[in-house]
């Protein structure tokens, strides 16, 4: 296995994206990329990640292999890297290693480390294609905003879709708060857009504390989308255009 | 109060 970006910083903003909820997991490689699905420690949410073949300079699996790895520890050799260094992930079957090698675009400078591989025990889950009752695509800086925001007051957010607004609600101990957000149309910035698609109305309630985790994303893709379905997992997508996706699932609280 | 789903709930394991 054999894989080359052109540049550290998309790999390093993914890692930072779901090393805090995740720990250790193992990235999966085929002919068609490298992906990786993980729940956190408590079952509530699970993380999906994609890397596309094609989003990178170069790359070569020549037999599928499944690579246990500390995400702090691939952190801190990403850290190694400087943003725009190329970055070449080398492992050989059977091999208990996974060597990175980071290049600066001048070439002056090389630096190589080996990390160990770990064996882990990834419970994957199938996810069903779902048809959503309601979808919305947002700015990802609104997305972190509100959630940050409402984190002030409670522990829960209540995420309301209408047919042209979306509710997001939450109450504690020093009181309550909300953020409406409204459609609207960017045709010139598409990235500032709000887009909602409401099939049926939905309100769910999920814990805040996830949802912060998932738009450390944010970094990556200027939108987000979420995918609605009442009584279903909340997806939150952060779309990368040419790469691939990270896509974050959250089990909704229920009433007992 | 309302309790916190888990995802094997929802999603089955393959």
């Amino acid at each position: 296995f054999e894989a080359k970006w052109d540049h550290a910083s998309t790999l390093k903003k993914v890692i930072d994206a779901v090393k805090d909820l995740i720990g250790d997991t193992s990235w999966d490689c085929t002919n068609t990329g490298m992906s990786l699905q993980s729940m956190d420690s408590s079952h509530v949410a699970l993380v999906h990640v994609l890397l596309k073949s094609e989003g990178f300079e170069s790359y070569r699996c020549d037999r599928n292999v499944s690579m246990g790895i500390s995400l702090n520890s691939m952190a801190k050799v990403l850290k190694c890297a400087g943003n725009d260094d190329s970055v070449t992930l080398r492992h050989e079957s059977e091999s208990s290693v996974v060597n990175f090698a980071f290049e600066s675009h001048k070439e002056e400078r090389v630096s190589e480390f080996e990390l160990k591989l770990m064996n882990i025990d990834t419970e994957h889950l199938g996810i069903p294609e779902t048809e959503y009752d309601s979808i919305i695509k947002m700015p990802s800086a609104d997305l972190r905003r509100t959630c940050a925001d409402l984190s002030q007051f409670g522990d829960s957010v209540t995420i309301s879709c209408a047919k042209s607004d979306v509710r997001f609600e939450t109450s504690g101990d020093i009181g309550t708060g909300n953020v409406r957000l409204s459609a609207r149309g960017s045709s010139d910035k598409p990235e500032t857009e709000i887009a909602i698609e409401m099939i049926n109305p939905v309100s769910l309630t999920f814990a805040l504390k996830y949802l912060n985790f998932f738009t450390k994303a944010a970094p990556l893709s200027d939108t987000v989308k979420l995918c609605m379905s009442n009584n279903h997992p909340l997806c939150v997508e952060f779309p990368m255009p040419e790469v691939g996706y990270i896509r974050y699932y959250l089990a909704p609280k229920i009433d007992e | 109060g309302p309790v916190q789903g888990r995802m094997e709930d929802y999603f089955k394991a393959i």
